[in-house]
């Protein structure tokens, strides 16, 4: 039976697409059936596995809207054993006529549940704000991870994605656990990394993963070639910390 | 007579918060009287100029949608000339309850409009998303700023932005006009980075502003202080940076 992962920060450029990607991809590396929910209209974990948005005729919107049915619009990737079900630029609209839709925040839910015995791991890749399609996300999953960036700024937001997740483990989904919060970014060089780190730690105590994913430009560049990191420079310290990762994931969960 | 400035891009974590802070106070270091609006829920640029969320009682919320005076909602900074209107977390719930109201684009603009004349700019700092509150900024706004990061993420979500833009221009602000784009956090080690600029200037053409932001860690070290980076290391690149920029920024304004 898969489980159901949202990545989700309100604050921007934190890692989530980088993460859902890579971890994704780490996963399958290691046998997994893994399934990527690409909800963010600007479509980053679409593009960075390598689909062509421009091509794609339907998309995570047709799910959510049109009620089409979820195989239909499920894609391989370059990897075996990970599949996206891709976002286009037609989703950005999405957000405001899912508000006039009825049961708007569990349409997502209902409409990969049946595929959820299908996958080992079905991770959802969320925008940028704490709306509609993340509310979705977090409606239908029952672990969070949350990357939060080595950068002062990227603390600010906390406070308001906690509360979050309170009204929905209340209202919506009363089985959202926090699986766990990781470090990105981290830059050895300089002092503010690790002061976001110690803080983030005092805050979160075990719940902050022990990898630490480095700032490692590998990361960064693998996405124009539409690839994950295990593909485009498997030795790199970046492809590393996501396999540690990928390791402490399923430690975390394995007697789920 | 004031300028508004919009800074927008839906693109999470590409620098606007930091343009918007910095720029400005590098405007009110030339004499320039300078007001910041955060619209942004996250409030970072509210605690980037040093003012503490938990202590405001008021904020942006209290004008969009219960139409308290602007006057009242205006906060000193450190900087000579450089003021906030402040964003707390109780915006977070505002785009939602916005949706509701009558004239839900133009608040932004009924409510600051009459403090135009007071400033010689008015920069607004939007959230990482294209919805209500990002529109009122670009209904108000008789300019726009777009930050791009200098990563191959980043030049995804453009066609979705210039569409906004077309949208508000031929609907609810004639006026909006692109007056550039700023290439930030451009790390010369990484061919990626010059690919982005060659990319990007390919788009854009000369909007693009010749001053381009490096990457420099003192820029994402000033917030953890409360100052923009003229007072917290005013020698650094990264100051240089942005007062050349603003140096630009009055050269394609100078007519107006
Ligand atoms: N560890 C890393 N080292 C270097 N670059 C990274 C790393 N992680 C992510 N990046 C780059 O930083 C940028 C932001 O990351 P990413 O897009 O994954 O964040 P996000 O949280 O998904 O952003 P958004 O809020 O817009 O959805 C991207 O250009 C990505 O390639
Ligand atoms: N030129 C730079 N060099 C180094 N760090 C930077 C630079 N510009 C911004 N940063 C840091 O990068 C992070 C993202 O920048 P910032 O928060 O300004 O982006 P944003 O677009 O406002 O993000 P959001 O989409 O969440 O509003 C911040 O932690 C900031 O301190
Ligand atoms: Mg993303
Ligand atoms: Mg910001």
């Amino acid at each position: 039976m898969g489980t159901v992962l949202a990545v989700a920060n309100q604050k921007g450029g934190v890692g989530k697409t980088t993460t859902c990607v890579n971890l994704g991809a780490c996963l399958a590396e290691r046998g997994h059936r893994v399934l990527i929910v690409d909800i963010d209209p600007q479509g980053n974990a679409t593009s960075g596995l390598g689909i062509d948005r421009r091509n794609l005729r339907q998309c995570v919107y047709d799910l959510l809207i049109n009620g089409i049915e979820a195989g239909e619009l499920l894609r391989e990737t370059e990897v075996t054993d990970l599949w996206l079900l891709p976002s286009t630029i037609r989703l950005a609209g999405g957000e405001v006529e899912l508000a006039t839709l009825p049961r708007r925040e569990t349409r997502l839910r209902e409409g990969l549940k049946h595929l959820v015995p299908a996958f080992d791991w079905i991770f959802i890749d969320c925008p940028p704000s704490l709306g509609l399609l993340t509310l979705n996300a977090l409606t239908f999953a029952e672990l969070l991870l949350i990357p939060i960036q080595c950068e002062y700024y990227a603390l600010e937001g906390l406070g308001q994605l906690l509360s979050t997740i309170t009204m929905v483990r209340s209202s919506l989904n009363p089985h959202l656990e926090l699986l766990g919060v990781l470090l990105t970014m981290f830059d050895p060089r300089t002092n503010l990394s690790q002061q976001v780190v110690d803080e983030v730690r005092k805050v979160f105590g075990d719940k902050v993963f022990r990898s630490i994913i480095p700032r490692n430009v590998r990361l960064s560049e693998a996405p124009s070639y539409g690839k994950p990191i295990t593909l485009y420079e498997g030795s790199s310290k970046g492809a590393q910390a996501y396999r540690e990762l990928a390791e402490e994931v399923l430690e975390r969960t394995h007697d789920k």
